[in-house]
């Protein structure tokens, strides 16, 4: 699958979720 | 005859990868066999992997013994209940989970044995209606529970002897979870399959629901059974008891989806389907590592290689039955094939 298809890709992207969620 | 009929068919193109019986284990008392698993067990200062059966009232754990046998060591008596499923607590020593139930699971309990004292003891962990459970590392549970205004995903951790007293609960999402997966290689990362076939990820340690994602509509009632993370991209392992035959993917038995948490699209990344020629859909089933293992309607069993998407080997059905369950041992690449009548073989693969 490439980049394009799935969007753009984070190494982080638990991190970056469990900034995002609510509490 | 009976050990002719037991030897797995070698598919073609078949590589060195096959399954070989290596012993098996026949339970005369057993009144109609409902799951089995395996469980380390620890006593008189001697580990070993051991075998768990379970029929409706009872649940047995065996040992291994000289020359390929088993013996059972203690069998658990259970109530009025019916056991449903054994949940395995993984790496983790003399203690299992067992969920009871009549058509839903009502009651998980605890069944351990102390060291200690040298007794075999039970108690109970929860009750109400509960939809999935899975045991989780660190000698923990966590399991979905439904009453008439909302679900409830609890995880509750186990000492060496009893449950502990304080739960934490996960914020639930709308939907029912119907089943649940560790992401591997994240120890603060779970996954769940939920009723309108969408996967949600929880982070453990605060609870936060951190995203739902939808599988797509082509297989309904994705259910999951392996998760890993690797170079940015959420994989999993799913199986599709309701998925109909297709002409592209044939007769799909497991998936592997890789999912972007970040955007929640999706990309197939493997079919397991069975070999042309074969006939038979997907009853239940088991995933470890790149092994997936299912018994099928035909009364078979089937193995298959994730990475590859391609079946290894297949176990006919034994002789006058068919194989009712199928489990790959918690360690070591052994199989335990299962039939109603409480006989269990073990396949190493």
């Amino acid at each position: 699958c490439s980049e394009s298809d799935l969007g753009p890709i984070s190494l982080n992207w638990f991190e970056e979720l469990s900034a995002e969620a609510l509490p | 005859d009976v050990a002719e009929q037991l030897t797995p068919v070698l598919l073609d193109g078949l590589r060195e990868e096959t399954l070989q019986l290596e012993s098996k284990l026949e339970d005369s008392s057993s009144s109609c066999a409902v799951d089995v698993s395996t469980m380390w067990w620890e006593a008189a200062g001697c580990r070993e992997l051991c075998v768990v059966t379970a029929c409706e009232s009872s649940v047995s754990l065996w040992k291994p013994l000289a020359s390929d046998c088993w013996g059972k060591v203690y069998t658990w008596q259970l109530g009025e209940i019916p056991v449903i499923q054994i949940v395995p607590l993984p790496d983790t020593c003399n203690l299992v989970c067992i969920a009871l139930g009549d058509l839903e699971i009502g009651e998980i309990r605890l069944l351990l044995y102390s060291s200690e004292n040298d007794s075999f003891k039970q108690s109970l962990v929860k009750t109400g209606n509960i939809k999935a459970v899975l045991g989780l590392k660190d000698r923990r549970l966590v399991s979905s529970s439904r009453t008439v205004q909302e679900q409830q995903v609890e995880i509750v951790s186990f000492s060496e002897t009893r449950r502990s007293k304080d739960g934490q609960t996960l914020m639930p999402p709308e939907e029912t979870v119907l089943a649940f997966a560790e992401v591997e290689g994240m120890r603060d990362a779970l996954l769940g399959t939920t009723a309108v076939n969408s996967i949600v990820v929880w982070n453990l340690k605060t609870g936060q629901l951190l995203k739902k994602m939808h599988v797509g509509y082509s297989y309904p009632a994705s259910i999951c059974h392996r998760a890993y993370s690797d170079s940015g991209l959420l994989f999993v392992v799913l199986s599709h008891p309701h998925a109909k035959e297709s002409e592209s993917c044939g007769n799909p038995a497991f998936r592997v989806i890789a999912f972007n948490p970040k955007t929640a699209r999706s990309t197939g990344v493997m079919f397991s389907s069975l070999p042309p020629g074969h006939a038979g859909r997907y009853l239940e089933g088991d995933v470890k590592d790149a092994s997936a293992a299912a018994v099928l309607t035909s009364g078979a069993v089937a193995v298959w290689d994730l990475l590859l998407g391609r079946c290894t080997a297949l176990l006919p059905p034994p002789p006058a039955g068919s194989w009712a369950l199928a489990r790959w041992a918690t360690t070591g690449a052994c199989l335990l094939a299962g039939q109603r009548d409480g006989t269990v073989c073990l396949y190493r693969y």
